[in-house]
């Protein structure tokens, strides 16, 4: 298998921040925040929607979650606003 | 099933709905049936009703519109988000989303109108998503056969906790008589020490010998904890169990008995999340494994270890040469299997990887 490279974890993790501002309420002010605060909210909305799919809950962005970010589905939120 | 924190849906039982444009993907008259039949969904558990109007502004209005659609949630193009809806209120309030940038269809290929509609008339009426993965409004798609649609048990609890139940003269809760010799369409087949139960719809075929007439009953006067319509089940007779599939879940039958800490998850056997219900599973003795029907997919699960062989299915033309691309019920009788298609049923020698007869799905049952 092919190795995963830096260009791929980058696009992953701006695809899975686009799906969790779309469907977790993920708040950035588009400013890039210290990598530290940012990284730990990410970090909270994934364990969120992880939770929610009955996935295992690690806060990282792993295949089986980059898998049901990829499926297709329900523009409404999965939390409340 | 969870309801929108704070809204308790609509205060009335009749609703308007209108269609404000249609899609080009598909003819106007396929888009007001899958409509229709998505409002149907939940008019058949409900006091609801639902009427189309044409000229002024409905409580439930639907459009397709790509990308910045004035609502401040835009589409994404192709895939993705496929739609939206909002909870109960004024104006907004009500409104179904569909992204023109989807293939629209009322089949299998592009996207479902009729079963994004209905998911989406759900969060209309006042429903959240659910972390059922069986429910339908599970947030994402996931295609089956229109025509065998039923409602979740999930989104049944869900919608009647807002509205309450559809009242409806009480009927006799008998099966019809229906002859066996019509052609019938089996939702699962199994055997069970030694007879064979053929299941559809609330009522299940049973066949105790091949000299006797087949009985025909509800599921419900056997076994009281197992849903109607199951869709897969199989006998694992080292255990003297009997597996029984509906959704994400399944039952564990011990003889007449179903066990207390049913129902269980299909995801404690290894089932990737994206699955969200077996189509057909059969035990085949000659090998340990069980088979388990996905699509056009089948897995294979070692009893022994209790896991499944490989983390990807096979493809079922492959494995199972002459059994076409889906099955819908299975089971094994004198080392032989047999796969259900509609009315036809194919006769399997795993020995020989080769179908040995096509017979008509209701051939175990004595006319």
């Amino acid at each position: 298998f092919p190795a995963e490279t830096p260009q791929d974890s980058e696009e992953n993790a701006k695809f899975a921040e686009e799906y969790l501002k779309n469907y977790y309420n993920l708040k950035t002010d588009g400013v890039r925040q210290g990598r530290k605060k940012s990284g730990s909210q990410i970090s909270e909305k994934i364990r969120q929607m992880q939770d929610f799919f009955g996935l295992e809950v690690t806060g990282r962005l792993d295949s089986d979650t980059m898998e049901m970010m990829h499926q297709p589905r329900c523009g409404f939120v999965d939390v409340g606003e | 099933y969870n309801i929108f924190p704070g809204n308790s849906g609509w205060k009335k039982s009749e609703l308007t709905y209108r269609i404000v444009n249609y899609t080009p993907d598909m003819a106007a008259a396929e888009v007001d049936a899958a409509i229709q039949r998505a409002f149907q969904v939940w008019s058949d558990v409900t006091p609801l009703t639902f009427t189309r109007i044409y000229n002024s502004v409905a409580d439930i209005e639907i459009s397709f519109a790509a990308q910045v659609h004035n609502d401040f949630y835009p589409f994404d193009g192709p895939h993705g988000t496929l739609a939206h809806a909002f909870a109960p209120n004024n104006g907004i309030g009500g409104d179904a989303h569909f992204d023109e940038d989807e293939t629209w269809t009322s089949g299998s290929r592009g996207y479902n109108l009729f079963l994004v509609a209905a998911h989406e008339f759900g969060h209309s009426l006042g429903l959240f998503h659910s972390s059922d993965p069986s429910a339908l409004m599970y947030p994402t798609y996931h295609f089956i056969e229109p025509s065998e649609f039923h409602l979740p048990d999930d989104d049944v609890r869900g919608i009647q906790s807002l509205y309450g139940a559809r009242e409806v003269p009480v009927v006799p809760e008998q099966p019809s008589n229906p002859s066996s010799c019509q052609p019938i369409t089996f939702d699962a087949v199994t055997t069970l020490r030694g007879e064979i139960l053929f299941f559809t719809n609330k009522t299940f075929w049973r066949q105790i010998s091949q000299e006797s007439q087949a009985e025909h009953h509800l599921i419900k006067t056997f076994w009281d904890a197992l849903p109607n319509h199951i869709q897969a089940a199989y006998e694992y007779q080292d255990k003297d169990q009997v597996l029984v599939f509906k959704g994400a879940k399944y039952w564990v039958i011990n003889g007449y008995e179903v066990t207390k800490d049913s129902p269980k998850s299909i995801y404690d056997l290894g089932f990737p999340r994206t699955v969200r219900r077996v189509d057909a599973a059969v035990h085949d003795e000659n090998t340990g494994k069980t088979y388990f029907f996905v699509g056009d997919k089948f897995w294979s699960f070692d009893e022994k270890k209790q896991a499944m062989d490989s983390v990807t299915p096979k493809k079922i033309i492959d494995g199972l040469p002459g059994v076409g691309s889906k099955v819908h019920a299975a089971f094994q009788k004198n080392g032989l299997l047999y796969f259900f298609d509609g009315h036809r049923q194919y006769e399997f020698n795993a020995a020989k990887k080769r179908v040995t007869r096509v017979l008509k799905s209701n051939s175990w049952l004595k006319c």
